[in-house]
């Protein structure tokens, strides 16, 4: 799924 | 973290190096778009906000890392090295960008708070980003190969996620369907100049679009 509480990517 | 990711990252912190050491070694910032640069800043600005959200020291360091060397930059080409920026071939309509971007962002995001849209605004812009820049090189017709190496390493490194983001997607089921379409229409943006980069700047000739 989409998780966009934490955006772990740069 | 996987292979794809980690090189995409040093792919983009490679690009960014290469353009702050060209202006830094030749004093000049000729052949570079001052639009597109403070496109990133916006890009990096907008994204990073949620650094207090602590994912990695990896994470933080590289944020902190992007958004000071999008300053520096900016502020080399505006400031430091004035003189020798080529305003004239840099004439992009860059509100024709941001606008967009942001609108886009408003209807089409995650979820609807200020942090959230700023971050997808971000993800929009960055997609587009370099337009005035790869503007400015089909309007000389030209670029220097030190500014083909930072467009390549550039391009390469949304390439790479690409693929981190199938990676993801086949080992632990997370997507994110807003970055993975930008990501494949800032890609897309690279193709042309990908072609001209591995036909001519890799056989040592300089970078020059047919007249």
């Amino acid at each position: 799924s989409s998780d966009f509480d934490i955006h772990d990517e740069l | 973290m996987n292979i794809f990711r980690l090189v995409g990252d040093l792919s983009h912190l490679l690009a960014i190096i290469i353009l702050l050491l060209k202006i830094w070694k030749t004093r000049s910032c000729a052949g570079i778009s001052g639009k597109s640069q403070i496109l990133f800043a916006i890009v990096y600005t907008s994204r990073y906000l949620d650094l207090p959200n602590f994912v990695s020291m990896y994470n933080t360091l590289m944020k902190i890392v992007f958004i000071a060397a999008s300053y520096a930059t900016v502020y080399l080409i505006y400031m430091k090295f004035k003189a020798t920026y080529d305003h004239n071939h840099d004439t992009f309509r860059v509100e024709f960008l941001v606008l967009p971007s942001f609108v886009l962002a408003l209807l089409i995001n995650h979820d609807f708070t200020v942090l959230e849209v700023l971050w997808t605004f971000s993800i929009y812009m960055e997609s587009v980003a370099i337009l005035p820049q790869l503007f400015m090189v089909s309007k000389t017709g030209e670029a220097e190969s030190i500014t083909s190496h930072y467009l390549f390493a550039l391009g390469s490194y949304r390439a790479l996620y690409i693929l981190n983001w199938i990676y993801r997607y086949t080992t632990e089921d997370h997507y994110d369907l807003i970055a993975i379409v930008a990501g494949i229409v800032q890609t897309v943006l690279y193709c042309d100049f990908f072609y001209l980069y591995i036909t001519k700047v890799l056989k040592g000739k300089k970078l020059q679009l047919p007249a």
